[in-house]
């Protein structure tokens, strides 16, 4: 696998917080948890009706979805497996290397 | 050979850098390949310029790729215009007018440490691979590292944060080597573009400060031309503005720095898409991407050969 598969399970959440009440529970939610934004590129940007792309490891999805429940902050999931996105988007160059 | 390179496909730094040399080596008349500092990793800093040498002082387009290391559809863009820019020198009329009267300084990968290390190790890889000795984080976004309003409002004193200014401005060797290309040859840079990615947009100064440039109506007028040649190819929406209002404030960027210094035509591409694959951008969208930006780029060029 590439990169010794360490993105499996890893998840891409995005949050549309719609209020800066959302804004700032979403700005909390990060505090606690070591997450890759995808944009904006910090949290201090993340700002009310715009996109915040966040990466979450494996072991925290469930932690953030739990919390955005409890917040009532909606949610969707962009990418539901990084890994399998990754070996996607070069995935045949390996494997074809491999042959 | 440069005949079987696969523009479609995304390339790590070693091939990247092969196709340079048999870029250079197949295409005397229009291409030299040359290098502009080293990173600090201790990687050549390659730019390849493109044109006719029809005379020596040319206006220029400056277009660097791969600032972020993540942002992979980067490097793909700048090596798809050199394919398409020399590849269509002889049948098509517009692309063989901008070589002859411009010089094109592609510098496909910026950050060679930071993708290098997104290819090898850490695919969501940002920053440059610099070491501060008192701490344990690596990397300065070198989107964050230009000398003005450095270290300001968007930008992080932090080394940890992906949006870390670094120790001081040009503090990243990559950084220091192309503002000092860029001012050396200040008189004659009339564009500069770097190729970002992801959320479609065509941002432009400025970034630091909610302000209205100069120039505003012929570099607005010049994005509205190239979003539109953009959107001819396949109907895809590129959003447009200065970058403080359409994205976010932002200091110590390139496009403000290349704009403060003296360059008139300062542009940041955004590439697709908007969220959908994000940084993982399937192979099989390079192509669409590619076609729809080449269109924009070329407006852009096309532009500097009129009065506005």
């Amino acid at each position: 696998y590439l990169y010794n598969n360490r993105y499996v399970g890893d998840q891409v959440f995005r949050i549309i917080p719609s209020s800066n009440t959302e804004v700032q529970a979403v700005k909390q939610l990060l505090q606690n948890l070591t997450v890759d934004l995808w944009q904006p590129n910090s949290a201090s940007l993340i700002r009310d009706n715009s996109p915040a792309d966040i990466h979450v490891g494996r072991n925290k999805t469930q932690w953030l979805r739990r919390h955005l429940h409890q917040a009532h902050i909606h949610y969707e999931v962009l990418i539901s497996n990084l890994q399998t996105e990754i070996e996607k988007q070069t995935g045949y160059r390996s494997s074809r290397k491999r042959r | 050979s440069e005949l079987q390179y696969d523009y479609e496909v995304y390339h790590p730094l070693e091939e990247i850098q092969s196709w340079m040399f048999e870029i250079n080596r197949t295409h005397p008349h229009l291409v030299d390949l040359f290098s502009i500092g080293q990173s600090y990793e201790g990687r050549p800093l390659y730019v390849l310029q493109l044109g006719k040498r029809t005379r020596p002082f040319k206006k220029a387009v400056w277009i660097d790729c791969g600032v972020h290391a993540r942002e992979w559809i980067g490097p793909a863009f700048c090596q798809w215009f050199v394919k398409e820019a020399l590849n269509s020198y002889q049948h098509d009329s517009s692309m063989r007018r901008l070589m002859n009267q411009l010089n094109f300084y592609i510098m496909p990968v910026f950050n060679v440490d930071g993708y290098h290390y997104s290819w090898k190790t850490d695919r969501f890889w940002r920053k440059t691979r610099s070491k501060i000795p008192k701490y344990h984080c690596r990397g300065v976004d070198a989107n964050r590292n230009w000398k003005v309003k450095w270290c300001d409002e968007g930008a992080s004193l932090h080394p940890c944060d992906d949006t870390y200014c670094g120790p001081f401005p040009e503090s990243e060797p990559e950084v220091k080597a192309v503002a000092k290309f860029l001012r050396k040859h200040r008189k004659r840079v009339k564009a500069y573009i770097s190729i970002h990615a992801y959320a479609q947009m065509l941002l432009y100064p400025y970034s630091y400060k909610y302000a209205t440039i100069p120039n505003f109506n012929c570099v607005e007028s010049a994005a509205q031309n190239a979003v539109s040649a953009l959107y001819s190819a396949y109907g895809v929406r590129y959003r447009y503005g200065p970058a403080s209002t359409t994205l976010y404030v932002s200091s110590g960027s390139s496009i403000d720095w290349a704009y403060k210094n003296g360059i008139p035509y300062a542009f940041a591409f955004e590439l697709r898409d908007t969220g959908y694959y994000g940084f993982l951008l399937p192979e099989a969208l390079i192509n669409p991407t590619c076609t729809e930006t080449m269109r924009a780029i070329k407006t852009i060029a096309s532009g500097l050969l009129k009065k506005c």
